[in-house]
């Protein structure tokens, strides 16, 4: 009935009574910030009734959004040691979630396995991931160009010309290859991803990120097909299971920028590793 | 040995529609078959290089030298035959880690592994700290679901643990890493499973 802390380091999680994730805190850099991790989809639209445009491989076009909630349903298994901590949760049947923080690092990776998405319903998904804090970040935030320079996007908002929103939602959706982050004029919320996703900031000091897509409908742009993909196993086919990570890190205001570029470089070039057999002891 | 296979691969993934996911599926599953025979290819190249970038000595012998590398391109569904070998004869795995960036990298490895007693070494025989993760079900049921339609049935020995351990890595170089049986050096992280109570916040 009380919180649970990870981290062996500077960085800190704490978890509430409720088993979710509740405050980001570091002792180094002083940062300090309430902090959900959220998960809900869009059901997509099928483009019969009003609307003839359905979502499919080209485009976004949610019919509406079911949250997916956790507090208080979901165990959690904490594992502890010397290098790193995590913490697993089977969010729902096809949504498997791993926190993990390492001693010497001053970020939080997540890693998901989402799917395969259920569509028995009769309904296509489109998943996100949430990451909600109280920061007021004015509807602005900053997605990444192919790699390049951070651009600001602001809610409902082009620079260029006078925009009138009629999808709230896919209308800010922004694409995501390397990043997005908030600010709010004393901290820097910065997401880094391991591959390209859709993103947005819908509310102020929120983030999230569209991780996995199954849905029923072609949308009539070209590829003439539904986005729903499959994996056959013994001449059973399923929907596809995808696997990932992101990285977080809350930094003062102005500090996050050398953290996305140096460690988005790392994620886009890892380690290399290679093994080799060896007998007895002769080191090479 | 080339990577011709691998540009051929890159080059038609350059295509809006694969940049974009906007191909049909079976261009998809092309495009993933070019971009693993080009891996396959490369591997290989890779492979050789590392082995002559390894050996002690002089470097004259490289092109004869046998030292067989091998990478682990399923690692995402926790599938890595060489580290699931069994340490106990007296062999030890050698990890071999480069950096392919400009600046000094200093991360942290995870491997499945078979055993629970494991040490690990550096270069210069200097134990490493590491440490032992139960792998999860859910890893666990991935890994069987593919490797099986991958190889047509289930390799004999299975993971049980994910080793990790802290690497250190100069720029533009690589560091060894030597994985042997030995008494428990490799800590057990402390697993527990919390049931959050209802209604509290």
């Amino acid at each position: 009935n009380s919180n649970m802390q990870i981290g062996q380091g500077q960085l800190k999680l704490q978890y509430n009574a409720a088993g979710a994730l509740s405050l980001y805190s570091n002792s180094k850099t002083q940062v300090e910030a309430n902090f959900k991790q959220k998960y809900k989809y869009y059901i997509g639209q099928d483009g019969n009734g009003s609307d003839p445009q359905a979502s499919g491989a080209y485009i976004f076009r949610p019919n509406c959004t079911v949250p997916i909630k956790t507090d208080g349903q979901v165990p959690l298994t904490v594992l502890r040691g010397s290098i790193l901590d995590e913490v697993h949760q089977q969010i729902n049947p096809w949504i498997y979630q791993i926190n993990r923080v390492y001693k010497g690092k001053d970020y939080v990776e997540t890693e998901f396995i989402v799917g395969p998405i259920p569509v028995d319903d009769g309904n296509g998904k489109e998943l996100s991931t949430e990451v909600v804090t109280n920061m007021a970040t004015n509807k602005t935030f900053y997605t990444d160009s192919s790699g390049r320079d951070f651009i600001k996007r602001i809610r409902d908002y082009r620079s260029e010309w006078k925009i009138e929103v009629h999808q709230p939602i896919a209308g800010n959706y922004y694409p995501v290859n390397l990043g997005i982050y908030v600010e709010d004029g004393s901290r820097e919320l910065s997401i880094l991803v391991d591959r390209s996703v859709g993103g947005a900031s819908i509310k102020d000091g929120q983030i999230e990120l569209m991780l996995h897509r199954r849905l029923l409908h072609d949308d009539g742009r070209g590829v003439a097909e539904a986005l729903n993909e499959t994996t056959c196993f013994d001449n059973q086919c399923e929907g596809l299971v995808i696997q990932g990570k992101y990285y977080l890190r809350i930094d003062p205001q102005g500090e996050g920028a050398r953290w996305r570029r140096t460690f988005g470089q790392e994620i886009y070039s890892p380690l290399l590793i290679a093994f080799a057999e060896q007998d007895g002891g002769n080191w090479v | 040995l080339t990577t011709d296979s691998l540009a051929d691969a890159l080059a038609l993934a350059q295509h809006h529609d694969a940049v974009t996911g906007t191909e049909k599926q079976h261009v998809a599953n092309d495009y993933a078959k070019r971009l693993s025979i080009g891996y396959t290819q490369a591997e290989k190249l890779v492979s050789s290089s590392l082995s002559c970038l390894s050996q002690s000595g002089s470097k004259s012998h490289c092109p004869s030298q046998t030292t067989n590398f091998e990478q682990c391109p399923l690692l995402n569904i926790t599938y890595c035959p060489p580290s699931e070998m069994d340490l106990s004869q007296g062999k030890s795995l050698v990890v071999l880690v480069y950096n392919s960036l400009g600046w000094k990298r200093e991360d942290v490895l995870r491997i499945p592994v078979i055993s629970d007693s494991i040490v690990v070494h550096d270069s210069e025989g200097r134990e490493v700290e590491s440490q032992l993760l139960p792998i999860a079900n859910a890893s666990l049921h991935m890994r069987e679901k593919h490797v099986k339609a991958y190889l047509g049935m289930l390799p004999a020995a299975k993971p049980k643990f994910w080793l990790a351990f802290p690497v250190s890595v100069p720029p533009l170089g690589f560091n060894t890493y030597f994985i042997s049986s030995g008494k428990k050096s490799a800590s057990v992280s402390l697993m527990s499973t919390l049931h959050p109570s209802q209604g509290s916040e």
